[in-house]
């Protein structure tokens, strides 16, 4: 832990807030609605020890002590979205009909550590 | 800059492909968005995803139906010119909706025929007049691979109705089952005909034009498809 920068709470793994906007991507003319959506994403660190906010599995606790033995040769646990959430989305199809579509796992409820 | 558009690209290509699409659609003659569709989207907007039983998520609670896909067709059949159209007869319609999009994986739960009617067509009389609206599958072929109107068809629906009403709705499910099953979409035929009267009091042709009038504002068929791709639900996963 040492040869670490301190690791603080806001550093630690968890949903980000990202707005996709569909005319970024160029989208706008056949997606009706929504015009885009928060779909967030997840960032930060999972430090040994991992704690139960971290949401993280057996696995990922075994493998920070692993890290913390050997940093060189393990890695850090990866944050990950581990709930996610449909959307609905209303677009016009190849063939000019209207569609709506429920869509899963478009945005990230909850992060961990895995 | 060229490599990193190709990357978009395929990328691009890869989420439409997740999301069901062949390609980026781009609509040509986009129809108006049906107000059910509008109703369905703002009400799921409304209930956060999270709070919903995840057993629900792939149904369509407004048609009590499973499905994660609602699609509205346009009709794409024309109107049929007979040079001797039947006495009463106002209208003579083919009907016709593609359902070659729906993808194999795709059970069709429900299909939901809407003939619209516009609101300017009714006129205050003090006579009420009533219509007869038929409804016939074409089930047979003929030269030229054609659907005859006038033969080889088969009632569906024959139903009485006053101008009052805007909008008509019919269960299709069956047929529409039956389209994908055989492979062989026909269409239907629409007619539409004065009646409530008994021969002797059939009006004049002057007077069927008068009365068809009413009719003549017949706006817009559709065909509302619910289907489910079990593929692309967390119920269905989970299970298998």
């Amino acid at each position: 832990s040492a040869q670490h920068p301190p690791v603080t709470p806001s550093n630690l793994c968890k949903p980000r807030r990202l707005y996709i906007s569909f005319s970024d991507v160029g989208w706008e003319n056949w997606i009706i609605a929504p015009q885009g959506y928060m779909a967030n994403y997840c960032l930060g660190e999972c430090p040994f020890p991992l704690t139960a906010e971290l949401n993280s599995t057996n696995h990922a606790i075994l493998q920070t002590m692993v890290h913390s033995l050997d940093p060189e040769g393990t890695p850090q646990p990866c944050c990950v979205p581990v709930r996610l959430s449909p959307i609905s989305i209303l677009y016009y199809d190849n063939n000019d009909n209207v569609v709506l579509r429920h869509y899963e796992d478009m945005v990230v409820d909850e992060c961990g550590c895995r | 800059s060229a490599v990193l558009g190709m990357e978009l690209s395929l990328q691009e290509s890869l989420l439409l492909k997740s999301l069901g699409l062949s390609a980026k659609p781009s609509p040509k003659s986009p129809i108006p968005v049906p107000s059910v569709l509008w109703r369905i989207f703002q009400k799921r907007k409304m209930l956060p995803a999270p709070n919903k039983d995840p057993a629900d998520a792939c149904r369509v609670e407004e048609f009590n139906v499973p499905g994660n896909i609602i699609r509205v067709f346009a009709d794409q059949g024309h109107f049929i010119h007979s040079t001797q159209p039947p006495r009463l007869l106002c209208l003579q319609k083919r009907l016709y909706f593609n359902l070659s999009v729906l993808e194999e994986d795709e059970s069709l739960t429900m299909a939901q025929l809407e003939v619209k009617f516009s609101h300017n067509s009714y006129h205050a009389s003090s006579q009420r007049q009533v219509f007869e609206l038929r409804l016939y599958r074409s089930s047979q072929m003929v030269l030229r691979g054609v659907p005859s109107p006038e033969r080889g068809r088969k009632l569906l629906v024959g139903q009485s109705f006053a101008q009052l009403h805007q909008s008509l709705l019919f269960n299709l499910t069956g047929v529409a089952k039956e389209w994908r099953t055989h492979g062989r979409n026909l269409g239907l035929i629409l007619e539409i005909s004065v009646g409530g009267g008994d021969a002797a009091s059939a009006p004049t042709s002057e007077g069927l034009r008068n009365v068809c009038a009413n009719v003549d504002a017949f706006l817009a068929a559709s065909l509302l498809v619910v289907t489910l791709n079990p593929q692309q639900c967390g119920a269905a996963r989970s299970r298998r």
